[in-house]
């Protein structure tokens, strides 16, 4: 027995496992759970879908937890599907969204990752696979990604906090993922993935200071998503390309998918700037997934309208 | 919690102002452990920026000895990481 799952508090891997299915059980006609792969350690990724059992319709994927100490990522993920199957008919806007459109989540990426930082190390980041003639464990799967992965300096060293591992894709988690984005390609319009902290909306691209064709496009939704958020408590978010807002990387699932042809990408980086980091309280928890949720909805209201 | 702890740990906020302060950060990150909070790396440094990272009490005064001799403006955000951790569940259960 897990224990009770709250959305007010960090919730471990057990109870996260528990809260899928029950959701799905809740929530049978809304919400269906879809294994995409496991990760080295045998979990289970599983992904969350919500809406209607038509494949057909436009989509958006969202991430979580791609980065193990991250934990508002996940407790986000969480929130999300909560507001989404709860409020679906009661809410205006997400009753709209929900009639049209599909959300893929995946509530934790780095399972593993999630797991040891909750058992073992706090502040660990990357996964958990072993490397070959290393002793240091661990892939950053924001860097396992195949965009520009070859071109950086810096991620080679296994024992480094940002390792990008031996090949693109060389992680099990990451080629669940990538499998099941393309796989879906034809629905999915939106790529979404959740990170903290700096409270940032990130667009492509990463790995280049060159501006994507439809940046004006980005930066517009990135604006008001931003504008969005803060009015409900006043939360000031940046917002810009990755290379010139946050820092150039490579290898990230950001610039995969829009590359992949998912021409609307963003990342959030979540609360707060750095008072508290990774150790954001649990207090703080529903603010945050509050004021998050808002700027979710506008994307994806965007999204229904603006694509083909 | 069973697993590592971090007593005493701290995580500094930094004001990287120049090429000499991101020489020294280089080099202090080259001979002691430094967790970078933001950005994720040292190679990720540059003038103007605001960075944080985390580091061991062990490591903690010789790294403060070194930001003051080179003047460079920082804050200790975290005086002890392993508090924090504790402080971050402050909603009791249901």
């Amino acid at each position: 027995i897990p224990g009770r799952h709250s959305y007010a508090k960090y919730n471990n891997w057990d109870k996260i496992v528990a809260w899928t299915e029950k959701m799905v059980h809740k929530h049978p006609e809304m919400v269906s759970r879809i294994k995409i792969g496991t990760t080295v350690e045998d979990n289970p990724l599983y992904v969350l879908k919500i809406g209607k059992r038509d494949e057909g319709r436009k989509a958006i994927f969202m991430d979580c937890g791609i980065h193990a100490r991250e934990w508002i990522s996940p407790a986000f993920c969480q929130w999300f599907v909560y507001q989404a199957a709860k409020t679906y008919g009661k809410n205006k806007i997400m009753t709209k969204l929900l009639d049209r459109m599909n959300f893929y989540v995946l509530p934790v990426f780095n399972i593993d990752g999630y797991i040891w930082s909750w058992t073992r190390n706090r502040m660990w980041r990357k996964n958990r696979s072993k490397n070959q003639n290393s002793k240091c464990i661990g892939t950053d799967l924001n860097r396992n990604f195949n965009a520009s992965w070859n071109s950086f300096l810096n991620t080679k060293n296994p024992c480094a906090d940002i390792y990008r591992g031996p090949e693109p894709e060389s992680e099990k988690e990451t080629k669940a993922v990538t499998d099941f984005i393309r796989s879906h390609l034809k629905s999915i319009k939106a790529y979404i993935t959740f990170h903290s902290y700096s409270q940032m909306l990130l667009f492509p691209y990463g790995y280049t200071s060159k501006l994507p064709p439809n940046h004006k496009d980005l930066a517009k939704v990135a604006k008001i998503g931003t504008d969005v958020l803060a009015t409900r408590y006043e939360t000031r978010y940046i917002y810009g390309p990755i290379a010139s807002t946050i820092y150039p990387t490579s290898g990230s699932s950001l610039d995969w998918a829009y590359n992949l042809g998912i021409k609307h990408t963003f990342a959030f980086e979540l609360r707060d700037k750095g008072k508290f980091g990774f150790l954001l309280p649990e207090s703080l928890i529903k603010p945050t997934c509050k004021e998050t949720l808002l700027a979710v909805k506008f994307i994806a209201k965007y999204i229904l309208k603006h694509t083909s | 919690h069973s697993g590592e702890h971090f007593e005493g740990e701290k995580v500094f906020r930094v004001n990287v102002e120049d090429e000499n302060h991101i020489t020294l950060l280089h080099k202090l990150a080259s001979t002691t452990q430094l967790d970078f909070w933001y950005p994720d790396a040292t190679h990720h440094i540059s003038a103007n920026m605001t960075i944080d990272f985390r580091v061991s009490e062990k490591e903690s005064q010789s790294i403060q000895s070194a930001l003051d001799q080179n003047k460079m403006h920082y804050e200790i955000l975290i005086h002890d990481l392993q508090e924090e951790i504790e402080k971050q569940f402050d909603v009791k259960e249901d």
